[in-house]
């Protein structure tokens, strides 16, 4: 699965996921990635794109559930992140990426790693695997 | 309000023994599609613009999980998915078991920009993606050698594997060997054969 998360200098937030799905699938089966408010979700507040277990993340409505946290519980963007990926996966194992409209980025993850890089405006840029 | 910030990421669950020269391989791509985002912000493209430009990207490059280099289903064929949406007006598209669509994100903003729904599939997809004159290739062109390597390991190993890069060897360690340890269930099977992606 990839994904890409972006919060342009207007503060408009888009996120956009895509994948091959799990090797070995049966024909037929549909993942998280499609699913908006599980694998891709994007509002006035935030942009999040999921990866990993298809089938926990769409329990969880994950990537929803950031945007959620954030509103109704006032969390931050990084906060939010771990505050789901620690509370709504069960044993399902998933990572993430986010931005939100005040321009922060984040990110999270339960497994052994996640391919991922992220960069601002102020000249910050990270690509990294592991923890 | 601030600048613009931009992630992207190219799958979660990494093997612990994924080769040097992989990971590597994996930075750079990683970090020539940051580039690619970071330009077109600079050039003060929208973010759902951004988005679909970086995805797309990452779709044809076979290196991670997506359009080439698609993880297999059990036939052997490639079957992808995507999804797009726009933070202010909330609105998003989105496509399922797509076979010929040489990059999936692209007809799912399609089906955000030009359709009257949120979501299309399987046949229903294929046929919008003819209508709107998107680019067709063959199922071949999503195969790789090396997927086609990780569908027998899977085989052997009875197990449903995310995308899971690892060498040829060491399967045993998160396929049907991993089953034994753990009993933890999800939707029915041994949540290791889950392996994450």
């Amino acid at each position: 699965t990839v994904g890409c998360v972006v919060v342009d200098s207007q503060g408009r937030c888009a996120a956009a996921t895509s994948t091959g799905g799990l090797m070995n699938k049966m024909s037929g089966r549909i993942g998280d990635s499609p699913l908006i408010g599980s694998g891709t979700y994007a509002c006035d507040l935030c942009a999040v794109s999921c990866t990993g277990e298809g089938e926990a993340i769409i329990r969880g409505t994950l990537a929803r559930d950031v945007a959620a946290v954030m509103e109704y519980k006032g969390l931050q963007l990084q906060e939010a992140v771990d505050y789901v990926i620690k509370h709504r996966l069960d044993d399902g194992k998933a990572g993430m990426i986010a931005v939100s409209n005040k321009g922060e980025v984040a990110y999270g993850f339960n497994c052994v790693g996640m391919f991922r890089g992220c960069a601002t405006e102020d000249g910050f840029m990270e690509v990294g695997i592991w923890e | 309000m601030g600048g613009w910030s931009i992630a992207v990421h190219g799958g979660a669950g990494v093997d612990p023994n994924l080769p040097l020269q992989r990971q590597e391989a994996a930075k750079q791509l990683l970090t020539r599609c940051l580039n690619l985002g970071i330009s077109a912000l600079r050039s003060s493209l929208s973010a759902i613009d951004v988005v679909e430009h970086v995805v797309r990207e990452l779709e044809t490059d076979p290196l991670f999980n997506s359009g080439r280099g698609a993880a297999l289903t059990e036939k052997g064929t490639v079957e992808m998915e995507a999804s797009i949406m726009d933070g202010p007006k909330r609105r998003c598209g989105a496509v399922s078991g797509l076979t010929t669509v040489k990059n999936p994100i692209s007809l799912a903003r399609l089906v955000m920009d030009k359709s009257p729904h949120s979501y299309l599939a399987f046949s229903g997809a294929e046929e919008f993606a003819k209508q709107q004159g998107v680019e067709l290739v063959d199922n071949d062109y999503f195969i790789t050698e090396e997927n086609l390597g990780m569908l027998k390991l899977a085989k052997e190993a009875n197990t449903i594997m995310f995308d899971y890069r690892i060498p040829l060897i060491g399967l045993e360690t998160c396929g049907a060997g991993a089953a034994m340890e753990s009993p933890i269930q999800m939707n029915g099977l041994p949540i290791s054969v889950y392996a994450p992606e």
